[in-house]
């Protein structure tokens, strides 16, 4: 259960952080 | 000088690019210094998200958070509604990794509410995702259904059919 809960919990992290990916702050 | 701040920014984002995050911090903390002593606070902001960004592919996590509570502060102080959102957005992701499900409630519900005054309806469906995931982690169901809700309600009005 709780790696399905632990599963659940990343979804969206890991959405959030395949865009991070590709974002800088520009000068 | 002044191009020295630049250029340590541009080298930062380059590397960070490349997927050298550890080259990335230093070119960024560079960038930092300068920027304090040029009194550049926005330049002082993008450096720090820049800096948390990086610590987020390194891995340490409670560091990319010290970073985006300073992104945080600088965004209040420059009155930047929409960066404000996005700091407390990646804080609230960066508390969800250490497992601080409080702490990420808290982040999400602020980018919620900032995502609401600006119409932001792609922001406000994330906030509600992210949520409904951290009130899952805490075993509150109720909560949970309740931001599942809202997200698909979104989700539909956006097209966003994934």
């Amino acid at each position: 259960k709780c790696f399905r809960m632990h599963a659940i919990q990343v979804d969206s992290v890991q959405r959030w952080m395949e865009d991070l990916r590709h974002m800088t702050e520009v000068e | 000088r002044a191009a020295q701040g630049r250029t340590y920014g541009n080298l930062g984002n380059s590397h960070y690019l490349l997927g050298n995050f550890q080259d990335a911090v230093l070119a960024h903390e560079q960038r930092l210094l300068i920027a304090k002593e040029f009194g550049d606070r926005a330049a002082e902001r993008r450096a720090y998200c820049n800096l948390g960004n990086a610590y987020i592919f390194l891995g340490q996590f409670e560091a990319a958070a010290e970073h985006y509570k300073r992104t945080l502060q600088l965004a209040r102080q420059l009155k930047d509604r929409a960066v404000e959102a996005q700091a407390c957005y990646s804080l609230g992701n960066t508390y969800t990794l250490l497992q601080d499900y409080e702490r990420a409630i808290d982040s999400h519900l602020k980018h919620l509410i900032i995502a609401q005054d600006l119409k932001d309806r792609i922001g406000e469906g994330r906030a509600c995702w992210s949520l409904g995931n951290a009130y899952t982690a805490l075993g509150n169901h109720e909560q949970a259904m309740s931001f599942a809700e809202k997200h698909l309600e979104i989700s539909k009005e956006i097209g966003d059919r994934s």
